[in-house]
């Protein structure tokens, strides 16, 4: 059972009608019987617990103006926040117990064509008013079955004169009122259960190994796409939007984004956006996948090989280690193995498709001062080339190819937002430990 | 249609205290992931068959007569409830 974590400081609780079923909806319930089966449905739980419930005419002031519990049959809007839908839907509801003013209250659909013991097509009244009045005594919804408070309508329990609660609810409305001719309500703890302790403060050192992965860099793949930068590892990406934050700390996962992917992908080999199109396109081991937005497109993956890169020694490439648009000349550059390939976007047939420029491949040590084995390579800032290996960044100016001096940079601190290695101090030396140890982050 | 059939399902969850309640503040994307755990305790709690979709059978479900009290009650919902009280 669930509780809701109220309940009523007394046992001697009052009730009152205050409005009744439409009589041309629900025309086999006079007022009379609703009042008997709402008495009944009141003595379920007063059987259970010790509870006395004591009726007031609805017009009687106490009723009014501080009555316990107080039925009303309405429809649609009635200003409590919980509108009803018509018939079927929601069936009813109640407040909780607690002081202020619709404590307890309990409101039933008059759309509903409520009914006791009758078909189908209706609604018992009788089982809907014993749920309520669970809520109003300071019942939550409960899963087991058999539960009268498990939230969804299964027909009538049956007879009301011989209805019994079920354990599960038995055992909730003891727990906060006490079991009938014995004992205070609650037991020893009179009041409601107390939660568990909280578990002890945790140190707030990153336990978390999503913290590490994001910041032990080796990405499988780095991408600019549509002006944020996503960073690839085994089967989770992180995002990195324009302004340099993060859209969150923590990875998300490929197969949860980008949707067509095989299940199971634990790691792409390099994305770039096309630019005529901004398509994007994935490029795992010996295949490749376009993407319209986060949805791969029809008749995709396609092999590799459509792309006709051979190395120098005539073999078929199988797979990329990166790709980007170099924005110097707007052509498509793939990356693997050492070497790279330049390719233009035609247009031809209505679709995209790539046409390699001859004298291709060429080595990747072109490239100057960049690794020649790199992770993958964006174009970002004012056009400029990023090469990314390890957890270090190289940035390649405008149209740039070979700079006397790259510095390489952290990809950890400048992208991913974690913390920077702590600098050592020069220590001054020491004779005895003339080779002193430092430790950086992973140390 | 499916999508409205889905953004149903969102509907239903976040009323019922499956997925936290949009904030009219704030635009609030609800992730994937988070709806298929919420159609799961959705599913666990309703007892049927925990698949985390929206299926024949949680969509029978879904649409079954039902009280218009959430399943959970969460600290947000609490506060909003409150907020309103006020």
């Amino acid at each position: 059972y669930a509780l809701s974590g109220l309940k009523w400081h007394k046992t001697d609780l009052t009730w009152s009608v205050h409005s009744y079923p439409s009589p041309s909806l629900s025309p086999g319930l006079p007022n009379s019987l609703v009042d008997n089966i709402l008495t009944h449905a009141l003595k379920a739980w007063s059987d259970a617990a010790p509870l006395n419930f004591r009726w007031l005419p609805s017009d009687s002031r106490v009723a009014a103006a501080g009555g316990d519990i107080r039925v009303s049959f309405t429809s649609m809007f009635h200003d409590d926040g919980y509108p009803f839908d018509g018939q079927g839907g929601t069936l009813a509801h109640a407040f909780f117990p607690g002081r202020n003013d619709m404590a307890g209250d309990t409101h039933f659909d008059d759309d509903e064509i409520w009914s006791y013991g009758g078909s189908s097509s209706t609604t018992d009244l009788f089982t809907v008013a014993v749920h309520e009045f669970g809520h109003a005594l300071g019942l939550s919804h409960s899963s087991s079955d058999p539960s009268i408070m498990r939230p969804y309508y299964q027909g009538p329990v049956g007879d009301i004169q011989n209805f019994m609660l079920a354990l599960d609810d038995k055992q909730a409305i003891q727990q906060l009122y006490g079991v009938k001719d014995e004992g205070p309500p609650g037991g020893v703890d009179p009041e409601i259960p107390r939660l568990p302790s909280p578990p002890p403060p945790r140190p707030t050192q990153p336990s978390d190994p999503s913290f590490s992965e994001r910041c032990q860099g080796g990405f499988d793949a780095v991408a600019n796409i549509r002006g944020e930068v996503f960073f690839f590892k085994g089967a989770h990406f992180w995002r990195t939007k324009q302004d340099g934050s993060l859209v969150s700390l923590n990875p998300a996962q490929i197969k949860n984004f980008w949707i067509g992917l095989p299940p199971g992908t634990n790691k792409v080999d390099a994305v770039y956006e096309r630019k005529s199109d901004s398509k994007i396109i994935f490029f795992i081991g010996s295949q490749y996948w376009v993407f319209k937005d986060t949805v791969a497109m029809a008749g995709y993956p396609r092999p590799l090989s459509e792309w006709g890169m051979r190395t120098k020694s005539g073999a078929l490439v199988e797979s990329v280690d990166a790709a980007f648009i170099w924005a110097h000349n707007g052509k498509t550059y793939l990356f693997s193995n050492g070497e790279f390939w330049r390719f233009d976007e035609s247009h031809g047939s209505g679709e995209v498709t790539w046409l390699q420029a001859p004298d291709y491949p060429r080595s990747n040590s072109l490239w100057g001062g960049v690794p020649s084995h790199m992770d993958d390579v964006i174009t970002w800032g004012e056009g400029d080339s990023y090469f990314f290996k390890d957890n270090h960044y190289w940035v390649l100016k405008r149209g740039g190819l070979n700079q006397d001096v790259v510095t390489p940079k952290s990809i950890a601190v400048d992208w991913l937002r974690c913390p920077a290695p702590p600098t050592t101090p020069a220590a001054p030396a020491n004779p005895r430990h003339p080779k002193e140890c430092s430790c950086d982050i992973k140390g | 249609a499916p999508t409205d059939q889905y953004s149903r399902a969102v509907d239903w969850l976040s009323r019922y205290g499956y997925l936290p309640p949009p904030d009219p503040r704030a635009s609030k994307l609800q992730t994937k992931e988070g709806i298929e755990k919420a159609i799961r305790v959705m599913q666990r709690y309703g007892g049927v068959h925990e698949t985390g979709v929206l299926d024949s059978e949680t969509l029978k479900l879904m649409s079954t007569p039902r009280c218009s009290l959430p399943d959970i009650v969460g600290s947000e919902d609490m506060l909003r409830r409150r907020r309103r009280k006020r």
